[in-house]
C-alpha cells in the first residue's frame, strides 16, 4: 500500500525531529469518549512547571479538545481529518509548524476516538498508549487484540464508576495478558486522580530513556 | 473508489433479497461498548414470540457477541472482519446463508464497534441506527456529524448512569438537533429496560411501512 509506505517515511522524518529538539512523542488512542482530553487535563495541571507539555488532538470536527486542552498549555493545536478514522503523519508533520518544538520536552497526540484505526498509522511517536475505559464493558481488550499488541502502556481508566457498571476486572486482564503477557497497565480516574501520579511517572521514566 | 461502487452493487442485491423475502433490515452501529448487544438482548427477548429476529453481528476478533445473542434465537451467526473497521455488503450477503431469510421477519446487523467506519458502508439495510452512550460524553453529535447525518433514529444508551457522570442532555440534544432537527432520539437503558418499548415499536413501524 503506498500510501502507508510515504505515510512511514513522514513518520521516520517526524521522529527524527522529535529527536533533533529533544522531544519525547506519545501517541494516545482510545474508544471515543474513553477520557483521553480529561486525562490530558489533569496531566498538563500536573506536569505543569515540571515539563513544557504541547498537544495536537484529532478529531473527524470541532475544536472543543484543543479549547480544553488550551487552558492548562498554549502549546496545543487540533488537527481535523474530515472523514478520516485516524490521524496520519502528514498531519502531525503540519501540526509541528503550530508548536515551538524547540521549547517542549512533551508533546502528547491525542488520536481520533476510534479503537481500531489509529493503531496501523505510524504518527513519528516514540511510544503508543492504549486507553481503555470500564464503562466499554470488559471485552474490549479481547475484541481489540491489535491495539494490545501495538500498545507499550494500557490505561483503564474511569476506575471510579466501578461501583455503578459491571466490569469482570478478571476477565479483562486475563484476556490482555493472553495477548501481551508483558503490557503493563495502570488504572485511573481522569475524575479522582487515581492512577496520575503512576502515569506521570511512566512518562518521566520514558523521558528518562 | 472502485471497492465501493462493488460494495454498493452488492448492498443493493441484498436489499432485494431481504425485500424477497419480507425481511426488515436495520444497521446498528455505535461505539465499543455502548451497549449493541446488550440492547439486543433486551429486543430479542421482547419480541419473542411476536417476530422472528435475527442477528450477524460483526467485530474484529471473537465469537462473544454471538454467543451472547445465541441464548435468544438460534438465528444468528459472527462475522470476523479481521483488521478492518467496518462490515461490508458481501460479508452480508455470506451471512444470509447462515441464516434462513424465508422465516425471518426481522434482521439486525450489530455493526463493528466504531462511530466513524461504518457510516459509509451500506450493508443493504432499510433502516440506520446510532447509538451513543451517556458515559462517552455530549459531545459525540458534534464530533461525529456523519453517522448523524445518515441515522433514521438515534439511540442515546445507558442513560440509567446519568446520576454518576456528567452528561449536559441540552448540549447533546442541541449539537443533535442542529445537525439533523428531524432526527429522532430514544433514551434507552438496556440494563433497567427504559425506552426498550419505544425501540421496539420504532422497529414495528419501520415494518409496517
Ligand atoms: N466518571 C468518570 N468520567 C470520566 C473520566 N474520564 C473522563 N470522563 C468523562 O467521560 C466523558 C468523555 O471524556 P473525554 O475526556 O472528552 O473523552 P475523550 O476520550 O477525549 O473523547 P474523544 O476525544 O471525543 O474521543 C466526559 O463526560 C468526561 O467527564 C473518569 O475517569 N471518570
Ligand atoms: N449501566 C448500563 N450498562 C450498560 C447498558 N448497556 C450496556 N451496558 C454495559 O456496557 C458494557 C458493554 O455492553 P455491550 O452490549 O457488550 O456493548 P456493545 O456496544 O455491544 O460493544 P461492542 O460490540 O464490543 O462494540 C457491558 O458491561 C454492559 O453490561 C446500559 O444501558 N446501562
Ligand atoms: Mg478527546
Ligand atoms: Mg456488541
Amino acid at each position: 500500500e503506498n500510501v502507508k509506505k510515504i505515510n512511514d517515511e513522514v513518520a521516520d522524518l517526524n521522529r527524527a525531529s522529535l529527536n533533533r529538539h529533544g522531544v519525547l512523542c506519545v501517541n494516545l488512542m482510545g474508544s471515543p469518549g474513553c477520557g483521553k482530553t480529561t486525562l490530558l487535563e489533569d496531566t498538563l495541571k500536573k506536569l505543569s512547571g515540571a515539563m513544557t507539555v504541547g498537544v495536537l488532538t484529532g478529531d473527524l470536527a470541532t475544536t472543543r479538545d484543543a479549547r480544553r486542552l488550551a487552558h492548562y498549555t498554549d502549546q496545543v493545536a487540533q488537527i481535523n481529518t474530515g472523514r478520516a478514522c485516524h490521524l496520519e503523519a502528514n498531519q502531525i508533520r503540519k501540526g509541528f509548524d503550530l508548536l515551538d518544538l524547540a521549547a517542549l520536552d512533551l508533546l502528547i497526540i491525542e488520536n481520533v476516538g476510534n479503537l481500531i484505526c489509529p493503531v496501523s498509522w505510524d504518527l513519528g511517536q516514540h511510544a503508543r498508549v492504549g486507553m481503555f475505559s470500564v464503562t466499554e464493558g470488559d471485552d474490549k481488550p479481547a475484541k481489540h487484540p491489535y491495539i494490545v499488541l501495538a500498545s507499550d502502556l494500557v490505561l483503564l481508566n474511569k476506575v471510579d464508576l466501578l461501583p455503578y457498571v459491571t466490569f469482570d476486572s478478571d476477565r479483562f486482564y486475563a484476556d490482555l495478558r493472553s495477548i501481551r503477557d508483558d503490557l503493563e497497565v495502570i488504572q485511573t480516574s481522569a475524575i479522582s486522580g487515581e492512577g496520575l501520579d503512576k502515569w506521570v511517572s511512566w512518562i518521566r521514566s520514558l523521558r528518562d530513556i
